[in-house]
């Protein structure tokens, strides 16, 4: 039998990004003998996740690892499981004011930031910016913008025009990307937030007929999207290490099995990559 | 046989109701008739869990002892609603309640995944 | 076989109100060869109700008999129904600017109206006026208090302090008017304008000890509150006749299979019950 | 029998998963080869159709003639969808996905409510 059960709750069952924590969280747990239940909702949805937390709870596992969500019910949810005695670790999106143990995951602010710098760099004249974003409700995209407002605030060729919600899928960003370009045709700039909107991006754009195709940047290095680097239809690409988020979430669940205290905040890296043999 | 389980996940699904709509009943009006009856369905749904834990004695199944698990949960926290409105503490009981409701509607939840489990075994 | 096959779609399924109306209507089908498939959620909703209504369209059912709800997703699900040639009538809460065919059911701005006029010649000096409500976003709901606080207007000596939302339940209106009559210790009228909220009422005002009772009036004729009544523990009721609402429904429903007109708006009857034996 | 039908049930909420699975792979990636596995999908799930209406031939059941146009529907869905991917029209194909997954979903709800009344009738 197993020494320990944990439960992952992810975001989105069908999104490679999360398969990707799925698979390494799942073979940290097979190497220490635990058993590691993952399960989440088909598409996003948060009160879904609150419900599975909920069950969780109630199933008397002996962790859970999920994203941090907004809103007071989370907050009540992992208040109980720590009355229940069991620990919460948020992973790739982070809820600090809950009682939370740890947050492993990528620095979003940062990652935004670093972002709005690519942009600065490399491009010259006016920039007119598009945000594709996941959820505009998401903490972790919302830290994104933010990162990437705080590093264009002081540079006035670049104006953000538009933010719209791809809802986490390719089909969405591919769509209000092409909404966005046919709404504002001065759009010289687009900015992806989430790891599915790079490559719904390239195919809004392509959908219209534009002279000059717009810079492009966007998120995680899945494998679809690093091909679209090398064809030079994305000009870079902010990589986090969800396989990274899955083996520490499971093996920081491990150690607050017989330890009180682990590092609170451990972030995973970030880097912009430009050329796909960086990787 | 996997018909055999099948048929006690479904009963304890009804049951799992039953004894949330006897516990509201009682909150809605504490008369010694509603607690009887109150009493009758948890000790039914007692019973179907014991003859689960009987039926599966020999395969160790997490997806079972978290059912188990969810079972144990509704139990307690009707009984906690119960106690509550002995009390008359009423925003403790409608919060309860609220628990025992969402508690029934999991494991009716789980029910139709162990049903899928059994057959694709 | 059945001639025809009709949904309903209750707000609650375990609520006393509707199960007037759903017995009312299957009582009506089964007088003329129908099969009425009724269903809801268990507690109130919407997105469940929304997503049955989708349900039975796909299913292809003969008729759609259900609430009226706010918001676009109502209208854009009452549209689809309407190109696949399925009916839809609303009952107990109408939304006029869907394409429903007929509202069957009270006047709910009239009915709160009355509530407002009853208080007016029941009561003198100054009334302190608390509200209970099953839920603000419902708009047979906000019509009810729109219709009182519009009888109220010029009436100085009357104002309301709060209002407060039950979620339909008794234990709910229980729980509120408790908390309101605590944090407002000068309230000394309550008015309830959801089916259990005069029950709920009359049990919170007896968890608090207060000098003298306040001046209540509810909604509904539901037996609970016509002891309630009996007993002098509510000033006033304001009746609706949901029986007749499903009665009518179903047979407004038969004449759609055959007619391309009936009466858009049939309110059922309201009126003010002082004396239970006025029933 | 009861278990030869509940297994039918159980199967085509299990393919009405994938044929909603293998559309929104074709959505994404217009491939032939994904093209070819939706069709593949859509075929099966017409197979597993026709066996519960064979299989039901007896009994007028409302409950089912509702399950069989659920199915239709999902079809149509999915068809819908993969014709507009074939125009390349974006909005279109967008919509017409949502609708083919909200039809498997009905599907896989109402498979537990035919269980249920299989087992209690
Ligand atoms: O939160 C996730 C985000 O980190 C990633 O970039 O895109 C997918 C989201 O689910
Ligand atoms: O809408 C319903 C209302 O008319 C009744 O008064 O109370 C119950 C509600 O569900």
């Amino acid at each position: 039998t197993y020494d320990y059960h944990f439960a992952l709750i992810t975001e989105e069952t069908g999104n490679a990004y999360w398969q990707e924590i799925e698979q390494s969280a799942k073979a940290t747990a097979a190497e220490h003998n635990i058993y590691l239940e993952s399960t989440g909702p088909r598409k996003a949805n948060p009160d879904e996740v609150l419900r599975t937390m909920d069950q969780m709870i109630a199933a008397k596992v002996d962790g859970i690892i999920t994203q941090g969500l907004p809103g007071p019910r989370f907050l009540d949810l992992v208040h109980k499981a720590n009355e229940h005695n069991i620990p919460v670790v948020t992973v790739d999106s982070d809820m600090p004011e809950s009682e939370r143990t740890a947050y492993i995951g990528t620095d979003n602010f940062d990652s935004g930031y670093l972002a709005g710098e690519e942009l600065i760099r490399e491009t010259t004249g006016e920039q007119v910016v598009g945000i594709i974003t996941g959820n505009v409700e998401s903490l972790n995209q919302q830290q994104r913008m933010e990162g990437f407002e705080e590093a264009i605030k002081n540079v006035d060729r670049i104006q953000v025009v538009d933010i719209r919600e791809s809802n986490i899928t390719e089909v969405g960003a591919a769509q209000v990307t092409y909404s966005m370009m046919k709404q504002h045709s001065d759009i010289n700039a687009l900015f992806g937030t989430s790891a599915l909107d790079g490559v719904g991006m390239v195919q809004g754009v392509e959908e219209i007929t534009v002279w000059e195709r717009p810079y492009m940047i966007a998120f995680d290095i899945l494998p679809e999207t690093i091909h679209l680097l090398e064809e030079g239809k994305l000009d870079a690409v902010i990589a986090q290490y969800p396989d990274k988020m899955g083996t520490k979430a499971v093996q920081t669940m491990i150690d607050l099995q017989h330890k009180d205290y682990v590092e609170p905040l451990q972030h995973t890296k970030t880097e912009v990559i430009r050329e796909p043999d960086q990787l | 046989t996997s018909f055999e389980r099948f048929l006690i996940f479904n009963s304890i699904s009804q049951q799992a109701n039953d004894l949330y709509e006897d516990t509201n009943a009682y909150v809605r009006d504490p008369s010694e008739e509603n607690l009887t009856s109150y009493y009758r369905s948890r000790l039914q749904l007692r019973d179907e869990e014991n003859r689960l834990e009987a039926n599966m004695k020999e395969s160790e199944n997490i997806e079972l002892s978290n059912y188990l698990n969810l079972i144990e949960s509704l139990i307690r926290n009707s009984e906690v609603t119960v106690g509550f409105v002995l009390r008359d503490d009423i925003e403790r009981y409608t919060s309860y309640l609220q628990e025992t409701q969402n508690s029934a509607s999991y494991i009716q939840e789980n029910t139709l995944s162990l049903i899928d489990l059994e057959l694709t075994e």
